[in-house]
């Protein structure tokens, strides 16, 4: 499962 | 980017520009709680420190450029342009009650112990509860005009379908968040209660007004 550290959201 | 996603986005969106129209329309901020709105700009300044590190699309960057820019823009109609209009009588809310917890949380649940990590964080538990000086604002005086709801609903909005996003990534991205996902939740049931208001009265042509 990947987290979502690619703070692609805003 | 899913429908979720986007629509959130543009809920947001909404959100910002109906409330800087209703200033600017009406040259009033009454109604308005200043705190929220400094609140807010606290949290894109912390959160969007990454658009000078990394690069995502021309659409993540512009609008978070639009978020910064209009919540300072509002910042300034409220205590400077407008500032003879704004509730400061009604607008007590302790803004210290909301920041130091989010700081101190975001020190101690993160992913990574960085400046921008921690930052990144305390962005998400604040953004949470930041909306709490506004309504403390609304129920404080017992109403809304119908502008400042739907200003409310489309803002409440947006976190709501972000955890629908979130749903979506975690099933077809392989994607969780936890920080996010329980932070956005709680942001989502803390408008539940205006969400019932402005369902059964705004919606029906009347002014939203606290029961008694």
């Amino acid at each position: 499962l990947k987290s979502l550290t690619l703070k692609d959201e805003l | 980017m899913n429908i979720f996603r986007l629509t959130g986005d543009l809920a947001h969106l909404t959100a910002i520009i109906i409330l800087l129209l209703k200033i600017w329309k009406t040259r009033s901020c009454s109604g308005i709680s200043g705190k929220s709105q400094i609140l807010f700009t606290v949290v894109y300044i912390t959160r969007y420190l990454d658009l000078f590190t990394n690069y995502i699309s021309a659409y993540n960057t512009l609008m978070k450029i639009i978020f910064v820019v209009s919540s300072l823009a509002t910042v300034f109609l409220i205590y400077f342009k407008f500032k003879a209009t704004y509730d400061r009588n009604h607008d007590t809310f302790r803004m210290e009650f909301l920041i130091i917890p989010s700081i101190i949380l975001a020190l101690l649940i993160r992913h990574e112990f960085t400046v921008m990590e921690v930052l990144w964080t305390f962005s998400i538990y604040l953004e949470a509860v930041a909306i709490l000086p506004q309504l403390f604002l609304v129920s404080k005086t017992g109403e809304a005009e119908t502008i400042t709801s739907h200003y409310l609903f489309a803002l409440g909005s947006y976190r709501g379908l972000y955890l629908l996003n979130w749903i979506w990534r975690y099933y077809f991205e392989n994607f969780l968040d936890w920080i996010s996902i329980v932070a956005g939740f709680v942001q989502t049931v803390l408008y539940c209660d205006f969400f019932y208001l402005y369902v059964t009265r705004v919606l029906h042509g009347r002014k939203l007004r606290l029961p008694a």
